[in-house]
């Protein structure tokens, strides 16, 4: 999950 | 998403709309560096290679692709469209923006998160993103005035970075491990580099006078 949430900005 | 993204990416999508709306308008690019909107661009292409493999929201792919689709657009309006291309300030911008996209490249496989292909270019995205804005400053010192619109679009642009640096402050005090120097570092010269533009903005604003740049 970690990895996922890491971009979550434009 | 807090309140300080969400007006990053709303002034950020404005500015986006100002300028298609100054170019679409007018029929004329006068005064923009199409070295930025390329270098925008690439910044585009190259942060959002995850816009197929990771769904995080519909709003973050939904921007994703309009962010896309929009510096696409302008750089082939400015390139192609009869009218437009006509309007290019050609000898005023001359800024040597492929520098900046090597020196970010460069950057960005020292300084990244991962040593991924991803990674690189999402630090690569994050480094040019900050620089290219240079070209078109450079442009506007060159000519000296600057018409409303894009004053406007370099305002909103601006704008949209230092909303990122609250959103990254609350962050940071609000999530346990949230770190993300990279970004922020990056963010932060980004915006300091719109601080004289910003001054004379306001300066401009104050005395309800044309904005002037001094040469």
């Amino acid at each position: 999950l970690e990895e996922i949430l890491y971009h979550d900005e434009l | 998403m807090n309140i300080f993204r969400l007006a990053g990416d709303m002034t950020h999508l404005l500015s986006i709309l100002v300028l298609l709306l100054k170019i679409y308008a007018t029929k004329s690019c006068s005064g923009i560096s199409r070295k930025t909107q390329e270098l925008y661009a690439i910044v585009f292409v190259a942060r959002y290679l995850d816009l197929f493999t990771d769904f995080i929201s519909v709003y973050n792919t939904f921007m994703k692709v309009v962010f896309i689709a929009s510096s696409l657009a302008i750089v082939w309006c400015m390139r192609f469209h009869p009218m437009v291309r006509r309007s290019y300030d050609r000898e005023l911008d001359t800024f040597r923006h492929y520098f900046l996209v090597g020196a970010s490249f460069a950057l960005a496989l020292i300084l990244h998160e991962k040593f991924t292909v991803q990674e690189i270019f999402w630090a690569f995205s994050i480094y040019l993103e900050a620089v290219a804005i240079l070209p078109q400053l450079v442009l506007l010192q060159r000519s000296g005035n600057v018409d409303n619109l894009t004053g406007q679009y370099i305002f909103f642009l601006g704008a949209y970075r230092a909303f990122y640096i609250l959103n990254w402050i609350y962050r940071y005090l609000t999530e346990p491990h949230f770190t993300r120097w990279i970004a922020c570092v990056s963010g932060v010269v980004q915006t300091a580099l719109y601080a004289d533009f910003f001054y004379y903005y306001f300066i401009s604003w104050k005395n309800n006078s044309k904005l002037k740049l001094p040469a």
